[in-house]
Formats: structure tokens, C-alpha cells, sequence
């Protein structure tokens, strides 16, 4: 039996609303430690992480782990029947083998309590074990300026250069019709005056270009969080953090290019 | 010449 109650359903349906465009089907494994789930794009270019820690529920049951296989646009859709102020519980029963997750959302006065259940898919996926790493710069910045500037970016070009230095991060990209570039400074202190502001952590200056369709589809996770963490190496993949108060985070990582 | 590279080139295949 596992049994996951989240006090609003409002998180959840953010997160999948933040997965279903780059992912459309992904194993989500339970255990005791909480929810979890990695896949990665059909061309194997992004990666997904998500981490929803049993102590981030209003309560948590696992007995047994379990990996359960969605489609993530049907549950997307079936998530549109919850509102977001509901609670929501999410249930299976392994007994016989789980071929179905079921959630139940209570509206806040408990006048009201739907019921619905997902069909379960077997899905083979490769997993990757992702390296911890000490990356050479980190940008915190405000996640909805984040999706601003790949919005007005991607009316430019394709990629995205993104260059960071002590000074700030350079957001640029060029097309056939022009370029574009937005500067972000550096601010010492990132408080509660200056939601926009923007902080660096950097040893030394980095650059990646990467392509804005994937920066688009992560930017899906900005209603999630205030803040996303931008973490960057040298030709290691870029890695994306929206952290999801209280209870874990949404990590997307994105290949660089290589030398052909 | 640069290329758009994989995850598995940079993450070991769990």
C-alpha cells in the first residue's frame, strides 16, 4: 500500500504541467523515502529530476517501493479535475500487482470528494546515476524573469548564450533578423526587497550556448518557485533548479554541445 | 565543428 497526502493539489498539478511538455511517459518510483522520478527527453538531450520528500506530505505511507508507469498528458488532464485548493491523496495497492493510481481531492470545507484513477503503463526507460559535482558558477535568480528572457529570446533566435562572470550573467542570441541580449547584475545580497534580483556564485567565468526549446520547457516550472538556480561547468551538462517549498525540487539537466 | 551532445555521454547508464 502507498498512501501520499498533499494538503493542496495546486503543487502537484504544477509539477506535471511542469514535466508533460518535454516528458510524455515516466516510471515515478515510491518509497519510503518519498516520491521521485527521473526521465529524460525523447532525444536524450534533457534530463528530469524530481524529489518529493515523504516529510513534504500532510501524511506519507509506503510499505513497499514501487515504480508505476504514467502518461503524463492523462494525468495532466485528470489532475484538471482537482482544484487547487484541494486536498489530494494519492493511493495504490500493490497486493496484486498495482495496475492503476488512484487520487481522491477533498475540497477545503470537505463538502465535496472526487475520486479518479490513472491506467498504468510498463515503461522501459534508461536511468542515469548523476554525478554530485561542484559546478564553476551558480546564478540564483527570479524564475519568472528566467522565463521573460527565453520567451524574448526565443522571438530572436534558436540558442541562447549564457555567460556568467563575476560581474552578472549575459543572456544573448542571435538570427537571421537581429540579436538580443539582456545583462543581469550581480546584486551582494538577494533579500526580501529584491525579489528580482539576481545573485553569483562563480570560481570561474563560464559560457554555454544551448538550445532555447529545452530552456522554454523547463521555464514551465517557474509557477513552482520564486527562484531557479542556474548551476554551470564547463562541458558538463547545465543543470536547472526550481526547488518546490518544503517538500524537494525539479532539476532539469541539459547537454552542452561537443566537439563533432 | 560543435554538436548537440546526449546526457548518457556525460551521466554514467545507471
Amino acid at each position: 500500500m502507498i498512501e501520499a497526502v498533499l494538503a493542496q493539489a495546486s503543487i502537484f498539478k504544477k509539477i506535471v504541467e511542469a514535466l508533460k511538455e518535454l516528458i510524455s511517459e515516466t516510471n515515478i518510483d515510491f518509497s519510503e523515502a518519498g516520491i521521485s522520478l527521473q526521465a529524460m527527453d525523447s532525444s536524450h538531450i534533457a534530463l528530469c529530476n524530481l524529489l518529493l520528500r515523504d516529510d513534504g506530505f500532510k501524511s506519507y505511507r509506503c510499505d513497499r517501493a514501487l515504480t508505476l508507469g504514467v502518461n503524463l498528458n492523462s494525468l495532466s488532464k485528470l489532475l484538471k479535475c482537482a482544484g487547487n485548493d484541494d486536498e489530494m491523496r494519492i493511493f495504490a495497492n500493490d497486493d496484486s500487482g498495482a495496475d492503476q493510481l488512484n487520487f481522491s481531492f477533498e475540497s477545503a470545507n470537505s463538502e465535496r470528494v472526487s475520486e479518479f484513477s490513472l491506467k498504468l503503463m510498463d515503461i522501459d526507460a534508461d536511468s542515469v546515476d548523476i554525478p554530485d559535482m561542484d559546478y564553476q558558477a551558480i546564478i540564483d535568480m527570479s524564475s519568472s524573469e528566467f522565463s521573460r528572457i527565453i520567451r524574448d529570446l526565443s522571438s530572436v533566435g534558436e540558442a541562447v548564450s549564457i555567460d556568467a562572470t563575476k560581474q552578472g550573467v549575459k543572456f544573448s542570441s542571435a538570427g537571421d533578423a537581429g540579436k538580443g541580449s539582456i545583462l543581469l547584475k550581480h546584486q551582494k545580497s538577494v533579500d526580501g526587497d529584491s525579489a528580482l534580483a539576481t545573485s553569483i556564485e562563480i570560481n570561474e567565468p563560464v559560457s554555454h550556448s544551448l538550445a532555447l526549446k529545452f530552456l522554454s520547457s523547463f521555464a514551465k516550472a517557474a509557477p513552482l518557485t520564486d527562484r531557479v538556480s542556474i548551476h554551470m561547468t564547463e562541458d558538463v551538462p547545465v543543470m536547472f533548479e526550481f526547488k518546490i517549498s518544503e517538500i524537494g525540487h525539479i532539476r532539469f539537466y541539459l547537454a552542452p554541445q561537443i566537439d563533432d | 565543428a560543435q554538436a548537440q551532445g546526449k546526457i548518457g555521454e556525460f551521466f554514467p547508464l545507471g
